[in-house]
């Protein structure tokens, strides 16, 4: 923090002082130019997403923890580098796999028997898709591509903090978001502009309010993304957002849900045509710390370590 | 002790063109990384650095910078380079040429594009184990997304997202199309 940053004396609980609406949801965020925030280096928002909604793929300029307040669904993190490791099997090990396809209903269905048909089934292959549920703590990396997507009926709600006075971060401390999809208004952009205009550079803040909204691929002239990609000029205008309906915000819906390639779960139930996880996965299970009595005779919690007898055997 | 460790540190390392590159292809150029994995001492400096080649009409494909800073500095040749920020907005969309630097800031998006036979350049990372992010190209941050995923976010057909997912069979740089090389 600048210097005298810190010389609060008094200090306030805030809520959200600015929302932004999306077609699936809201983003809520608190001024991270309060001196309160930014004292601490951090910067907080709140995204609430609706059922079958997508919260856009982005990176952030600094390391992120995600609380989930309420809901549940599924996340995916791009870590730069590493192996697609989700892998659909071929069609003839489809039969066999235990392997649960989330929410095929509708439209999506509909798609992927057309492809069958048509003999061009393609294999898709990503990176590790998780769950996530009530109560749990996201660790997002700085610069790593995040999404969300809500596939149940309670609406997700999502705490974030963004700490901006982390080493990781070497912008200034003000939060910012890097969208790969729409045209969406920043959720910090208006607090960066204040920013500007307090430093007396209005001109500057006005010809960025002017250009507002726009994804990391809409500033790349189409003829280097035609060729860096090798695709045709209409996903290049799809990438950039300039269709015609792109004004859904970083939150948008999906038609016919989605469908990846997620492990089975233990205990699983289906609930219009979509699978709720009731437990925690067998890996979340076995390292949960395990009751042991103490010399005192209480029972207390220790974590159960190679070589110790445990209540489960290996 | 100091004089075990500090006084006799390895303090040099030869990434010009001769060196041996990380990153190779015949027809689109080379790039060679230094970091503090093969120089120990620029751990202490927090600093690490990239020489690259492109040879004309080639690409390095868009990506950005996960945890640093970068100067890029033009030793030979012209390139034409975009950068983009977090708005979307191009904050740069020029030439490069030798004896110039351009600036990119971390996480703002970078693409450069030879105009010369040999664009040669240095790029002074302000992290010592500074690392890049792919937007295109295979093993990418779209490839790494599911295709349904990727079809939802830009409201695209399957179809359209496999061939986002899977057309560039290029990690890093894109050699010249056919068309570029012959006019050439």
């Amino acid at each position: 923090p600048q210097q005298n940053e810190c010389q609060l004396e008094q200090l306030n609980a805030l809520e959200p002082d600015n929302r932004i609406e999306s077609e699936g949801g809201i983003i809520e965020t608190w001024n991270p130019n309060n001196r309160q925030f930014r004292c601490a280096g951090v910067a907080l928002s709140r995204c609430t997403l609706q059922r079958n909604s997508l919260r856009r793929p982005f990176y952030s300029n600094a390391p992120q923890e995600i609380f989930i307040q309420q809901g549940s669904g599924y996340f995916g993190m791009v870590f730069p580098g590493c192996p697609e490791t989700f892998e659909e099997p071929q069609e003839s090990e489809q039969r066999e796999s235990r392997r649960i396809r989330e929410s095929v209903q509708g439209e999506s269905r509909r798609i992927r028997e057309s492809e069958q048909g048509e003999g061009r089934r393609f294999r898709d292959s990503h990176q590790k898709v998780n769950r996530f549920r009530e109560g749990d703590l996201i660790a997002v990396p700085t610069g790593t591509v995040f999404w969300m997507y809500n596939d149940q009926d309670t609406p997700v709600i999502a705490v974030s903090l963004i700490d901006t006075g982390s080493f990781q971060n070497q912008l200034d401390e003000m939060p910012r978001r890097f969208y790969l999809a729409g045209n969406q208004e920043q959720e910090f952009l208006q607090y960066q502009q204040q920013q500007v205009r307090g430093r007396g550079e209005q001109r500057r803040g006005r010809e960025q309010q002017e250009n507002e909204g726009g994804n990391i691929f809409s500033g790349f002239k189409r003829d280097f993304l035609e060729d860096a990609l090798n695709v045709n000029r209409h996903i290049v205008d799809r990438l950039q957002g300039r269709n015609e309906d792109e004004e859904k915000g970083a939150i948008v819906k999906v038609r016919g849900g989605l469908s990846f390639v997620t492990p089975p779960e233990r205990q699983s139930r289906h609930q219009g045509g979509s699978i709720i996880e009731e437990d925690e996965d067998e890996e979340d299970e076995w390292r949960r710390p395990h009751h042991q009595k103490s010399r005192r005779g209480e029972e207390e919690e220790r974590p159960c370590r190679r070589g110790q007898k445990c209540e489960r055997s290996n | 002790g100091l004089e075990e460790t500090i006084c006799t540190a390895r303090l040099r390392q030869n990434i010009g063109s001769s060196s041996s590159p990380d990153i190779y292809n015949p027809e689109a150029g080379r790039i060679k990384t230094v970091t503090s994995f093969d120089l120990p001492a620029l751990r202490w400096l927090r600093l690490s650095a990239e020489h690259g080649t492109l040879h004309r009409n080639a690409m390095f494909v868009p990506h950005y910078n996960l945890n640093a800073n970068s100067a890029i500095y033009a030793l030979r040749g012209r390139a034409r380079l975009q950068v983009v920020n977090c708005n979307g907005n191009t904050v740069f969309d020029g030439e490069l040429e030798a004896g110039r630097v351009l600036i990119v800031p971390q996480n703002f998006a970078v693409a450069a594009k030879s105009m010369s036979d040999r664009f040669q350049y240095v790029s002074f990372k302000t992290n010592d184990n500074a690392a890049i992010a792919r937007l295109a190209g295979t093993q990418s941050t779209l490839s790494g997304v599911p295709m349904d995923v990727l079809a939802a976010t830009y409201n695209m057909d399957r179809n359209e997202a496999r061939q986002l997912k899977n057309n560039n069979l290029y990690k890093f740089l894109v050699p010249p199309r056919e068309s570029e090389r012959r006019a050439a």
